[in-house]
């Protein structure tokens, strides 16, 4: 809110991308399936992008990221009252569905559409 | 990695911990035999119909469902001939009813011309349940273009309303027994027919079309519970009136 009281402050983008000072951030992340352990059974698509966040939460945690009022308050508890209490986490906030083609333990073919399996954006928490 | 994929986990105990419900679906890596032939082939476009490279399920896709199981036959039968019906029984196991979701459509996907042994055989199924309800798509019906993950000796019956009344909500074991039936044409070499190598060929396979009802579940607990609320407050206001 600071930055969109005081002109002098810049705002950060919508989805934030802090990556510049290591604020908690989206990382793109491909993997393949084979890489996993999973190709003899998936057998579409070859490469997955799960993506990961990473990056602190320290400092005025910027709107753009989403963070709940509580990890304002566990960020300022951790700096001002008690450092044992952990800082807020990076983690996923916005996440987009994978669509999978696999063989079943019994020969079957599934195509199924899994929730949750690609991180599109992050947030303290 | 903890290993989890390499040991086969019973797909269905619900006593798993959540793990990643994909997880759970992994076979062993002694998988037996990676699918071929055109059951691979229909599944194969289907899932570019339905998805990007990347994975990504596209806006337009069309498919309506979350989830397409391709079921080939467990077992086939050849049966003496019935006049000049070369005739082959196919049973189709069915896996029990997953929780989260719930069938919307089943199409059985057959042959309908045949080339055997310089034979050419036109082809149709039944089901094995009299009087059970049936419609060919309209694509192959009305002779329009058909769907184009479809090849042009191949089409597909809508077994829905058949599967949903007769089927789906038995309990145990559940097998779909459908009947393969093919006539020679006229014209076409008279050769003995050896009908027996039938059974090594693809010549149909069940597609069952599942939605995924997480949302119809929970708004149907959501409804339940405040019915229940509303009863405990219209009792409880009662109460303090008294």
């Amino acid at each position: 809110q600071a930055c969109s009281t005081a002109s002098d402050v810049s705002c950060p983008s919508r989805e934030h991308d802090g990556s510049a000072n290591n604020q908690c951030s989206l990382h793109p992340y491909k993997v393949s399936f084979h890489q996993l352990g999973w190709d003899h059974w998936i057998i579409a698509p070859r490469l997955y992008t799960p993506n990961y966040c990473k990056g602190i939460c320290t400092g005025v945690l910027p709107y753009g990221l989403n963070s709940p009022n509580h990890a304002i308050v566990q960020r300022l508890v951790n700096e001002l009252v008690n450092h044992s209490v952990p800082q807020p986490s990076c983690v996923p906030y916005h996440f987009l569905p994978l669509s999978i083609l696999l063989i079943e333990a019994n020969g079957s073919i599934l195509y199924k559409e899994y929730e949750g399996m690609i991180a599109q954006s992050c947030t303290c928490r | 990695k903890a290993g989890w994929p390499s040991t086969a986990l019973p797909a269905d105990d619900p006593t798993l911990p959540s793990i990643l419900d994909l997880a759970k679906e992994a076979p062993s890596k002694e998988m037996r035999q990676w699918p071929q032939g055109y059951p691979l082939r229909y599944m194969l476009k289907l899932y570019q119909r339905s998805a990007d490279p990347h994975g990504h399920p596209r806006e337009n896709r069309t498919i309506g469902a979350k989830m397409v199981r391709l079921i080939k036959p467990s077992n086939t039968a050849v049966r003496p001939p019935r006049g000049p019906w070369h005739v082959q029984i196919l049973d189709f196991p069915l896996a029990s009813n997953q929780v989260a979701y719930e069938l919307i459509r089943a199409t059985v996907v057959y042959r309908h011309q045949l080339h055997l042994a310089h034979s050419h055989l036109s082809c149709h199924v039944e089901t094995w349940v009299p009087k059970c309800q049936t419609k060919h798509s309209p694509s192959s019906k009305s002779g329009s273009s058909k769907p184009p993950s479809m090849s042009k000796s191949w089409t597909e019956m809508d077994i829905t309303q058949c599967i949903q009344q007769k089927l789906w909500n038995r309990k145990g074991r559940r097998v779909l027994r459908l009947r393969f039936m093919c006539q020679q044409q006229k014209g076409s070499e008279t050769l003995e027919l050896r009908w027996q190598d039938m059974t090594s060929l693809d010549v149909a396979f069940l597609l069952l079309y599942f939605n995924d009802t997480d949302e119809s579940i929970q708004a149907k607990l959501l409804a339940r519970g405040q019915e229940e609320l509303t009863d405990r407050e219209s009792s409880f206001l009662t109460r303090s009136v008294r």
